[in-house]
């Protein structure tokens, strides 16, 4: 599985639809502070299951949500797309033969919460059995977001082993 | 249980072992379990960084605190190696030296695996296959464009 | 007493509502007391950078949450200036615009006391009157040695 | 009181006699990761009247002697001089009429402990009489050391209250 692009549409400070097209294999993320590089990170953090707004900087899911700015009024849906090129055939499970899996998330303000896994509504339990063995997830270390290294480097040791048994 | 526990704490030991060198230009580095019980025993990162004495990672400078962890967060990852892996700003506090192996190493795992890298810094920028800039032209709202080096330069500078 | 805890954070706040908008290019920023009692009331603090909306200090991204608490260090130094005033490595995740307006807050400051500033930035570096080089040449020794610009850039990349 | 220069010898890294002139109103301090700058920060600290270990980035109060590298053996004291100009004759006290101010702090590894103010035995209650005023002392905020920063982002609000409250 190869990320393709990233679809972003009224999450946090990306109000407007945006298509991230990733152009290599490394590709740098640029600009000044406070401009939305880390809510691209969290993005990505929130469509793969992540469940604690906390870890998404919020303190509610519904925080993620575009909530208005000096130029525009706050909207009322979030939603987050991974397109994955599967052509080498080895994502697990049923989705093994599309040669492109999409996962999205989407959240409203009224609390309606979906999962869709090429467009079939799904649970965020078929979400998280896609990306077993896959190395990807909410508690992978595919997304080390600012202030993960702080994290390591305060750990107690009881903290340190937990690190260790996420990636196991 | 214990068997998974151990096989799943010595390859990211090895791996740590691996990448600590790589990061720092030499020295060593390695995790310890507090105890014999497998199943409850906490783990201490030690680290000796080049010309250095063995310590606990707590008593590292900013730096090699920093860049130990690293190297551990790159252990955890190559675990499991996903089809990418996101890293934001954890080149913050590292010297030019520093970056510049981070910068070798990031282009190796790129081999493998998509590495998007959030950076203010221009070696890190530098060594960037290429580069997505994100700004704020309207209060409030990001937008995503694509840039070159020097463009980043002046982007950073809003 | 209440009135000297008032008055010393009524002076607080009027330098952290001075030096955030210095420090940002605009905005505002103000720090609250949660209850009315002033002996135990705890204190938030509330900040809106240039074109965003006012928010807690934790909403904020990481380089503005920094130098949000910058304004709050420099009202909480200068409401008791020292001769002195030592600060290592604040800038460090600071785009180049914020880097250069802290800098030019660096100088004002300079003018009444003296202040001695860690960092591996380069836009910092150029701002400063002179540079100290601290080397470790001998494994594990450090030294100091005076250096100019050109050869800091050489000297932090060791 | 203006800071004149800094004397350092076998305090953490800076193991042989250093003395520090200051350059200028605006000095930057530069050089690799693990050079020592920090040590400098924490030597400022601690001839100041620091007592925590912990915020001098050690398990106890003998951790600031130099302890021995790989090119050198371990020493038995620390000692850091800080030397004022008086010549405006603002310092308070019985200080007041000296135009030269020495403040220094010895540490043996037997646990001998000693302030001296010009060359005096002193307590470290008259260090913090002799600075009372000037803005300086170890609960000052003239030195924001690595990490400061991101306590004042990270406190809550009662820890906001207690950094005012040490301004006061
Ligand atoms: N739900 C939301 N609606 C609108 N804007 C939001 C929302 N959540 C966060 N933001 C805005 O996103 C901005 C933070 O973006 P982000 O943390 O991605 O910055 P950054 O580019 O990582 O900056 P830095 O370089 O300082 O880390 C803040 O200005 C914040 O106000
Ligand atoms: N008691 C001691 N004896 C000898 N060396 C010591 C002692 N205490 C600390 N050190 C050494 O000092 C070094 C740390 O120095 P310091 O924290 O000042 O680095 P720094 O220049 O601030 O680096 P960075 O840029 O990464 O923050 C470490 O290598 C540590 O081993
Ligand atoms: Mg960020
Ligand atoms: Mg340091």
């Amino acid at each position: 599985m190869r990320l393709k692009k990233i679809l972003i549409a009224g999450f946090k400070s990306f109000v407007d639809s945006t298509d991230i097209r990733l152009p290599g294999n490394l590709v740098g993320v640029v600009g000044p502070n406070g401009c939305g590089k880390s809510n691209v990170i969290d993005a990505v953090r929130w469509v793969m299951g992540e469940t604690s707004a906390k870890l998404l900087r919020g303190d509610s899911m519904s925080d993620v949500i575009f909530n208005g700015s000096t130029s525009r009024k706050p909207i009322s849906k979030a939603s987050v797309e991974l397109v994955f090129d599967n052509s080498a055939g080895k994502s697990p499970g049923k989705f093994a033969r599309f040669s492109e899996i999409s996962v999205k998330r989407i959240l409203t303000r009224d609390g309606a919460s979906d999962y869709l896994i090429n467009n079939i509504k799904s649970r965020r339990k078929d979400v998280l059995d896609l990306f077993r063995g896959t190395g990807l997830g909410p508690r992978s270390y595919s997304v080390i977001e600012q202030g993960m290294v702080s994290r390591i480097v305060e750990a107690k040791p009881e903290e340190i082993r937990s690190f260790i048994e996420d990636a196991a | 249980s214990r068997t998974r526990f151990k096989e799943t704490f010595d390859k990211i030991n090895a791996g740590f072992n691996r990448f600590f060198p790589e990061l720092f230009g030499g020295g060593k580095a390695e995790l310890f379990l507090i105890t014999d019980d497998l199943l409850t025993a906490g783990i201490t990162v030690m680290a000796r960084p080049p010309g250095k004495r063995n310590s606990h990672i707590h008593l590292l400078s900013g730096g090699e605190k920093a860049l130990t962890a690293v190297a551990l967060l790159f252990a955890l990852f190559e675990l499991n190696p996903a089809p990418f892996c996101m890293l934001d700003e954890v080149d913050a506090p590292l010297d030019d030296a520093n970056v510049s192996r981070y910068c070798e190493t990031l282009k190796r795992l790129a081999n493998n695996s998509q590495l998007i890298v959030v950076t203010h810094n221009k070696i890190t920028m530098e060594s960037m296959d290429r580069l997505l800039g994100v700004t704020m032209e309207e209060s409030g709202v990001s937008r995503i464009v694509s840039v070159d080096v020097g463009q980043a330069v002046e982007m950073a500078v809003s």
